[in-house]
């Protein structure tokens, strides 16, 4: 008599735990904007036997945005994941796997992130400061202001802007905007750069040397503005930084599609 | 001949009784959250 088929997998089992977090290591990996994400939820697994040893595994994951930055050398685990109020960001994946010998490995995935809606975060905190539009003219104000002002204070090397990850304006009691952006380490002394800024470029990939700034500029009642950067060092294997080395400034939208 | 109030009467009687405070297992998903739910 053929062997019954094994019991469905549950999403809370030790092997979907699993999958799940190689599904969540991969999608982090292969991502190049943004930030890190942790899993929240397995909302369904399927498995499909192919032969022994040998499945297929579909899964659906519910995952949250954390506070690293995805170039950020800091492991997952140590990465907070950013609470509701903050104005959280939530990825929905789709992860074709497959097990060989207990050997995970990623057929495809495909995600789409967003960030919560803005009517639910005001229903549980109604003064809490709101993501901006992508292409909000304050925001790409104050992040050219604060990289030039920490630029033009700092002894080290002149630093380029890789992207936004994410900005919130508060306009009462006080008139505030708080960005946080992806920033990347050039060939260029600050005080060379005074001279011909043109000339910086990004550090090549062997000595590539990325870091992240968060700025706040506050406008009223009485204007200050506070930068803070943090570089990374240089990280070996460093990810695969083409789609980063692009001239120009980009403000990833919450809503993206990844595949 | 089968009747299908035979069948019924059959399918109650195989029906096994449910222990006393039985609690059905948990569907297998979806499975917990981990931090807050959107």
């Amino acid at each position: 008599v053929p062997a019954a088929p094994p019991a469905p997998l549950g999403c809370d089992d030790p092997e979907s735990e699993a999958a799940a977090e190689f599904a969540v290591n991969y999608i982090n990996g292969h991502n190049h904007h943004g930030y890190k994400f942790a899993l929240n939820r397995i909302e369904d697994i399927r498995v499909v036997h192919q032969g022994p040893n040998n499945d297929i595994i579909f899964l659906e994951l519910d995952l949250l945005e954390t506070k690293c930055p995805i170039l950020s050398p800091t492991p997952l685990a140590n990465c907070t994941v950013r609470s509701f109020a903050e104005h959280a960001v939530e990825g929905d994946c789709d992860v074709k796997l497959q097990k060989v010998d207990g050997i995970f490995s990623v057929v495809a995935s495909n995600c789409h992130s967003h960030a919560d809606s803005s009517e639910d975060i005001h229903k549980v905190c109604p003064d809490c400061p709101l993501l901006a539009k992508m292409n909000n003219t304050e925001v790409l104000e104050t992040v050219s202001a604060a990289l030039n002002d920490y630029n033009s204070k700092t002894t080290d090397s002149y630093l380029r802007l890789l992207e936004i990850g994410r900005a919130k304006i508060q306009y009462h009691p006080a008139h505030i905007v708080v960005t946080e952006f992806a920033v990347g380490a050039t060939n260029c002394s600050a005080e060379e750069a005074k001279a011909n800024v043109g000339a910086c470029q990004l550090l090549p990939e062997d000595q590539s040397n990325f870091g992240f700034c968060r700025a706040v500029m506050v406008k009223r009642p009485s204007q200050d503005l506070q930068v803070d950067c943090q570089l990374y060092g240089h990280q070996v294997p460093a990810p695969d930084i083409s789609l980063l080395s692009w001239p120009g400034v980009t403000y990833i939208h919450p809503g993206q599609d990844t595949s | 001949a089968l009747t299908k109030k035979a069948v019924a009467e059959a399918a109650q009687h195989d029906k096994v009784p449910r222990p006393v405070g039985f609690v059905p297992p948990p569907p297998p998903c979806p499975g917990k959250i981990r931090h807050f739910d959107i």
